[in-house]
Parts: C-alpha cells; sequence; structure tokens
C-alpha cells in the first residue's frame, strides 16, 4: 500500500463477539 | 486512488479471537500444562510461538489436538503467555516475571523474553 493514499478509519473494523449469549 | 485503513481492526480481531476462546468456541487444541488444561487456537499458538510454531508445521501434527508441555513448564507462566497472545497485554509482576520468562524462552517468544529479562533487571 506503499504510495497510497491511506484515509484512516479509526472506529471499529468488524462486529463484537458477545462475551456470553 | 485511496486506500481506507481501519487503524483498529488488529485490535477488534484479537478480541474476537479472545471472546472465541473464553467462550471455547472453535478452539482446536488443548495444552496441558502440569496437568492443567488450555483451550486455544492453533493459528494464534503458531502465529505468536516459535515452539508451536515447529510442533504444528510438521504434516505429522497437522490434526494433533491435543499437545501436553514439559513438565518443567509453569502453568502459571503458560497461562500470562496465553493471555498476552489473545490481548496483547502482559501482566507481569515480580512474583511471575522470572517463570514468565522460563517459558517464553521455552515457548520462543523471543520478544516477549527479551521484555521479561528487562523487567526483572529493572527491579534488582
Amino acid at each position: 500500500y506503499e504510495g497510497v493514499n491511506t484515509i484512516k478509519e479509526r472506529g471499529r473494523s468488524i462486529h463484537e463477539i458477545p462475551r456470553q449469549d | 486512488d485511496g486506500c481506507i485503513q481501519f487503524t483498529r481492526h488488529a485490535g477488534d480481531v484479537l478480541l474476537n479471537f479472545n471472546r472465541l476462546r473464553s467462550r471455547n468456541i472453535l478452539t482446536d487444541v488443548t495444552v496441558q500444562v502440569d496437568g492443567q488444561i488450555f483451550h486455544a487456537h492453533k493459528a494464534i499458538l503458531v502465529a505468536c510461538s516459535g515452539f508451536f510454531y515447529s510442533v504444528f508445521m510438521k504434516p505429522e501434527n497437522s490434526s494433533l489436538g491435543a499437545i501436553s508441555l514439559d513438565p518443567k513448564v509453569d502453568p502459571k507462566g503458560f497461562s500470562l503467555l496465553l493471555d498476552f497472545m489473545y490481548t496483547s497485554f502482559l501482566n507481569l509482576n515480580d512474583s511471575v516475571a522470572l517463570t514468565t520468562l522460563n517459558t517464553a524462552i521455552y515457548l520462543q517468544m523471543e520478544h516477549v523474553a527479551d521484555t521479561c529479562h528487562r523487567f526483572i533487571k529493572s527491579r534488582h
């Protein structure tokens, strides 16, 4: 990805698996 | 011509792996250490430890579902290092630093071993 303009997204990236159902 | 980097993605993935471990979901190996049993994901062990890499990369061990470590390995040290693999946090204190160092050397986790060594030196 070198040389590519990178936009930073600082929020969660994926769903969160719960601790317990 | 741009690329979006989700800056916390690595941590989010690791968090989910740790949740899976804590709920014993999709774990595919049990590690026995001095009678104590730990459930884990081989891929995480292999990614973090040269010892586990050597073990599970052998074709004859590819379907191994259980492994016993050397009886000299301390379960507390192993537990701390397993937690580290899944969280990036190493919960060191004076009472566990040496056993964690020895376990990290055994598991071929050189960077963690170096850190334990520096921690011990800084305390004396």
